[in-house]
């Protein structure tokens, strides 16, 4: 069993959800904040069998895209100083971010 | 080390947290969310020693309830048009679904 | 690739995320709750390249400390009623708990 930790806006959050409750494909949700942009993202946890990691990877790449986002100055906070910028950024989100890790043992109760 | 990644129902998380913390293991607690019933449920984080799994499992065991939960009609929206129920359906919602992940290191700061 | 799941306190969140975020790392922030003092804390995912574990390792141990914080005594709750401690009681919680996790394979969309 492998468990996917996938990462995605939260504009494409419900649409992979439904797309992946609708193949059948077990999945939960949890509320997370991006690093960078310290703006909200979502989190999805994925538990699925060995074989089907490439079809739920298909899944998200129909579903998930990405996109540029324009970015307000960041304004100069302690240490981040020298990485002030006095203008609006544009920085490129990804569609989704994916961890596949491997499960050695699931139990259902 | 393993890290036990635990998905429960929110009426079991507190007996569950109470149980563990009253055998000294440390749990960590997340908000999330069911894909399929889009109910709020609860995912906890329990780091134990190896030799620890079969007892943290037994008193999730003893702790988590299966239910059935009786679901309103989903309203038919985009792609599940074709699983549109026109009456309220049972779904029987497991006691637990628990996720063994080997850990390589655990450092405490 | 690892993950590191790392659980922090509220107050060492930000500094946290900054300083990973300037030396370009990626963060993403999941708000948690402790088990034992049932207070909130933050969990940090870190998706980082094997050879960067021991500089981002470091990176937390001179950002998270340790602190005692005062607890108000717990009252006897069904089964923790033999736990019951009728005076505050100072509780030492750790700057960070960090799981190192191994990742068979990272896809970006
Ligand atoms: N330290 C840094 N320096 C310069 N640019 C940076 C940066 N950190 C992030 N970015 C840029 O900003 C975008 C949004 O990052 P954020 O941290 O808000 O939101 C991230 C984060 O929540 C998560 N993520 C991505 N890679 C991750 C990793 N290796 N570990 C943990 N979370 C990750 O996925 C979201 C989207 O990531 P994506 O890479 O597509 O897109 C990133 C990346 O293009
Ligand atoms: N492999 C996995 N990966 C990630 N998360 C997992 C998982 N297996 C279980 N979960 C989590 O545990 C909750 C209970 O799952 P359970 O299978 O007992 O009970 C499920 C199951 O009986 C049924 N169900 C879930 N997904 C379904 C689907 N795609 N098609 C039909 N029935 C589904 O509805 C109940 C509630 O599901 P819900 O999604 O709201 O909530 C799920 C989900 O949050
Ligand atoms: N193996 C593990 N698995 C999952 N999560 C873990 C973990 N180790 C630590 N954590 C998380 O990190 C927080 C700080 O843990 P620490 O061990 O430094 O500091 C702990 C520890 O000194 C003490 N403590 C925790 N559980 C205890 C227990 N069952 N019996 C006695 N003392 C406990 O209370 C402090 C605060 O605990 P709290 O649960 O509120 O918050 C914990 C918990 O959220």
């Amino acid at each position: 069993m492998k468990l996917l930790l996938t990462i995605v806006q939260d504009q494409d959050a419900l649409p992979l959800l439904e797309a992946l409750v609708q193949e059948d494909y077990r999945v939960t949700k949890l509320a997370s904040t991006g690093g960078f942009l310290q703006a909200g993202n979502t989190t999805l946890l994925v538990g699925i069998e060995d074989e089907q990691v490439e079809d739920v990877l298909g899944i998200i790449k129909e579903t998930c895209q990405p996109r540029g986002k324009t970015v307000a100055p960041l304004s100069p906070q302690g240490g981040m100083a020298e990485s002030y910028v006095p203008f609006p950024v544009k920085v490129s989100v990804g569609g989704a971010a994916v961890f596949v890790i491997d499960v050695e043992q699931f139990v259902r109760v």
